[in-house]
C-alpha cells in the first residue's frame, strides 16, 4: 500500500487536478452556439486554448515544478500540451464529464472541417482509454507524468525533471495494483497508452495544417 | 508550425500571470 508521503502527494495531486474547470462561457458556447463547421471549430479553439490555461495551473501546483528552470518549465509544457489535452479529452468522454455535454461536444468535433483521417485516431484512442476503466486517480497521475516526461525537446536540465516524475510514477504503480488487481498487466498497458498519446503531438500539427489549408 | 507560436504564448502568459478564478 502507499507510504504515509505517498497518499500525501496523490490528496495533492487530485486537490489540483479537481481545480480543473472549463471557464463557464465556454461550457456555454458549447451547448448554445449555432452548428456551423466555422462556429464548432471556433468552440475547439477556444476550448484548447482554454485547457492550455487551465493545465498550466495544475502543472504549477505539481510538487517541484516550481523549483525547475524557467525555460524548461516552458519547454515541458509546450512539449506536453497536446498530449495531456487529449488525456483530458478522453477522460471527458469516458467519464461523462459534465452529463450530455460529451455527445455534443463529439457532434462538434465531426462536424467542424477537421478531416475524418484525424478524426477516427482520436475516438479510437478515446475508446482504447474507455476499456481500461481508469479511474480519476490515474488520469491526474497520468497526467501530472505526461507534463514531467524529461525527454521533451530542449529540456536543459533533464535529471532534475527525472528525480520529479519517478515518485508519481511509483504511486501509479501501486493505484493500479490496489484498483486492478485483476489484470497484472495493467500498469504496463497505461505507459503503453502514453506511447500511442504521442502520435498525437503530429496529428495535431499536421490537422491544423490541413484545416488552414480548406 | 504557427500553432506552436500561439501556445507557447498562452503558456507564457498563463506561467507569469495566473488565470486563477
Amino acid at each position: 500500500e502507499l507510504t504515509p508521503e505517498e497518499q500525501h502527494l496523490l490528496h495533492y495531486i487530485m486537490d489540483s487536478y479537481n481545480k480543473q474547470r472549463f471557464p463557464p462561457e465556454v461550457s456555454k458556447k458549447l451547448l448554445q452556439e449555432a452548428f456551423t463547421a466555422e462556429e464548432n471549430f471556433l468552440i475547439l479553439t477556444e476550448m484548447a486554448t482554454s485547457h492550455v490555461q487551465v493545465l498550466v495551473e495544475f502543472t504549477k501546483r505539481l510538487p517541484g515544478f516550481q523549483t525547475l528552470d524557467h525555460e524548461d518549465q516552458i519547454a515541458l509544457l509546450k512539449g506536453s500540451a497536446v498530449e495531456a489535452m487529449f488525456l483530458r479529452s478522453a477522460e471527458i468522454f469516458n467519464r461523462k464529464l459534465p452529463e450530455g455535454h460529451a455527445d455534443l461536444l463529439e457532434e462538434r468535433i465531426r462536424n467542424s472541417g477537421i478531416s475524418d483521417e484525424y478524426i477516427t485516431p482520436m475516438f479510437q484512442f478515446y475508446k482504447s482509454m474507455a476499456e481500461l476503466k481508469m479511474t480519476q486517480e490515474e488520469y491526474a497521475l497520468l497526467t501530472a507524468i505526461v507534463i514531467l516526461s524529461p525527454d521533451r525537446p530542449y529540456i536543459q536540465d533533464r535529471d532534475s525533471v527525472e528525480r520529479l516524475q519517478e515518485p508519481l510514477l511509483g504511486v501509479l504503480q501501486k493505484i493500479c495494483k490496489l484498483y486492478h488487481a485483476e489484470n497484472p498487466q495493467h500498469f504496463a498497458c497505461l505507459l503503453g497508452r502514453l506511447t500511442e498519446l504521442r502520435t498525437f503531438n503530429h496529428h495535431h500539427a499536421d490537422m491544423l495544417m490541413s484545416w488552414r489549408v480548406n | 508550425p504557427a500553432s506552436n507560436l500561439g501556445l507557447e504564448d498562452i503558456i507564457r502568459k498563463a506561467l507569469m500571470g495566473s488565470f486563477d478564478d
